[in-house]
């Protein structure tokens, strides 16, 4: 799995 | 966390509530279109792939999984428990329609050409419009019971409010995400004709019904 951009919201 | 992300949250999460609450009391699915809840478990399920990657909060993650267990829970009364009530004739929006064109956006138009982050991308977009199906149905019977009005009523507000928590980010943390921000805008732009029929009847004690 590649890096991934935290997404905080839902 | 702030105020107007609570309660987007708290809102998105009443919907959901009064969705089931209606089919279980009523033990009906009249009116509740299937397909746009199979597109909002599409939504669900490609957005919260991040459950095995990452760990943000405890709430975070109960939210997660109870909007995911919820929305199959709501696709098995319609689809095979309630499935006699269910009004399929009128569910009949093309869903190809909205899965095509917002799969190849998300390929296009993202933060990061990497897997996870298309396909969060593509919850992102699928998101804003997944309510069609539903809105379709209302438009081709003419109307909505006043339980499934209240259910749109919350669904619609949560990302309303979650357009006031981005402003919110955006001046006290300088987050700025442009992606969520438009798909955002034009979810909460798709229900402005609903929420004028619910301020309007629903709100006066009328249900909403469409003239012919």
């Amino acid at each position: 799995l590649s890096e991934f951009l935290p997404h905080d919201e839902l | 966390m702030n105020i107007f992300r609570l309660c987007g949250d708290m809102s998105h999460l009443a919907a959901i509530i009064i969705l089931l609450l209606k089919m279980w009391k009523t033990r009906s699915v009249a009116g509740i279109s299937g397909k746009s809840q199979i597109l909002f478990a599409t939504v669900f399920t490609a957005r919260y792939l991040d459950l095995f990657t990452s760990f943000i909060s405890i709430y975070n993650t109960c939210m997660k999984v109870f909007f995911i267990g919820t929305v199959y829970f709501t696709i098995y009364l319609i689809y095979m428990k309630f499935k006699a009530t269910y009004d399929s004739n009128h569910d009949s929006f093309r869903v190809e329609f909205l899965i095509v064109p917002v799969g190849g956006l998300a390929f296009l138009v993202n933060h990061e050409f990497a897997p996870l982050e298309i396909i969060w991308t593509f919850s992102i977009y699928l998101e804003s419009v997944a309510i069609l199906p539903q809105l379709f149905m209302i438009s081709k019977t003419g109307e909505a019971e006043t339980i499934t009005s209240h259910y749109l009523f919350a669904l619609g507000s949560y990302r309303a409010l979650y357009l006031c928590n981005w402003i919110y980010r955006y001046y006290a943390e300088g987050f700025f995400d442009l992606i969520a921000v438009v798909a955002g805008v034009v979810q909460t732009i798709l229900y402005c004709d609903f929420f004028y029929l619910y301020i309007t009847k629903v709100m006066k004690g009328k249900k909403i019904s469409l003239p012919a």
